[in-house]
């Protein structure tokens, strides 16, 4: 169970690390950027899990209403020998059908762009048939380890889709403009 | 199989990123330190391998004789939605019985972190007695990977050791020196 692991070190190596330190990354951005973040739902990270595991490294090139905007402040920790390793979380801005702009700190679930490129490789000895069964493994494992977890509550929010039968844009929209 | 999924994870994640770069970081780091990195086997990412999984956040700690030096210049990415993702690799600066300098980029394997960190969690389902197969596991198939890529050939050097008997001091020392 590839996805069973990808969850947890998604969570031990990194939601772990910047959840905690987000609402005090998010209230230093406010006071330089006129309290753009002011709204409950903002404050949190969104973590996109398409269930496709198709991953854009951009997010601005998937649908043209989302623009980047900038960073949070960046978080510097030691981590395995790397001195002050680097955690970024970047803010978009997301355009409603009235044209009217929410901002929101959003990212994928990046061991799922793992999961799609293992099953790509003929030796990493997992097939395209698994790849849903363990995109889903991987939204439980992770919705459950972060729901008994107390640094993080309140500070994040899944966002599954099922982007096989509507287009990408599509699934994008309807989950942000509804925030 | 954990250690499977990490492997695969830490190599198209992360070595399959950072190494095909590492020649060119290293040309510009000696550029402006007067070639510091002149050494052949300098010029090569060392991961360490505690088949312990214990594993330091910071090198310095483990032994008086590995001092940090600095970075090799940073490498940003535009990765599942965070735009300009860091990677950082860290030099350290290494005495020898004779008290003489030598120079090495070297981290910790960063997915024992995770084998380590799951062992000591309950609802991760992972024993310690699982940890030394997995850690094993994790080599092995990291191992295979590295030698059938091609990107990253002659950039990496794995150092495995069972620090399980000897103090860490002794087998960190031993294998840097050995250099
Ligand atoms: N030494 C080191 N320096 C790095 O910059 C780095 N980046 C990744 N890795 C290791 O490679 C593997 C693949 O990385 P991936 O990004 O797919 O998963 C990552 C990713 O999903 C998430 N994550 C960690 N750091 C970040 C980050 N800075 N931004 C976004 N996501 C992150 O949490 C997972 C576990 O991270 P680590 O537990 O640090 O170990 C990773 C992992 O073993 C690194 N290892």
């Amino acid at each position: 169970n590839v996805a069973h692991g990808l969850a947890w070190s998604f969570y031990l190596g990194y939601l772990k690390l910047v959840l905690p330190n987000l609402k005090k990354a998010i209230s230093s951005f406010n006071k330089e950027n006129s309290n753009l973040l002011w709204c409950e739902e903002t404050c949190k990270l969104h973590i996109l899990i398409p269930l496709s595991c198709k991953i854009h490294s951009n997010l601005s090139e998937v649908d043209s209403n989302i623009q980047f905007l900038k960073d949070l402040p960046l978080l510097y920790i030691d981590r395995a020998g790397v001195k002050g390793r680097v955690y970024k979380n970047s803010i978009y801005k997301i355009f409603d059908e009235d044209q009217r702009p929410h901002y929101c700190i959003v990212e994928y679930a990046t061991p799922l762009l793992t999961l799609y490129e293992m099953s790509g490789t003929t030796s990493a000895g997992f097939s395209s048939e698994d790849r849903l069964q363990q995109a889903k493994l991987f939204y439980t494992t992770l919705k459950d380890i972060l729901e008994s977890s107390l640094d993080c509550r309140n500070c994040y929010r899944l966002v599954v889709y099922d982007d096989g039968a509507t287009s990408e844009d599509e699934a994008q929209n309807t989950h942000f403009l509804s925030q």
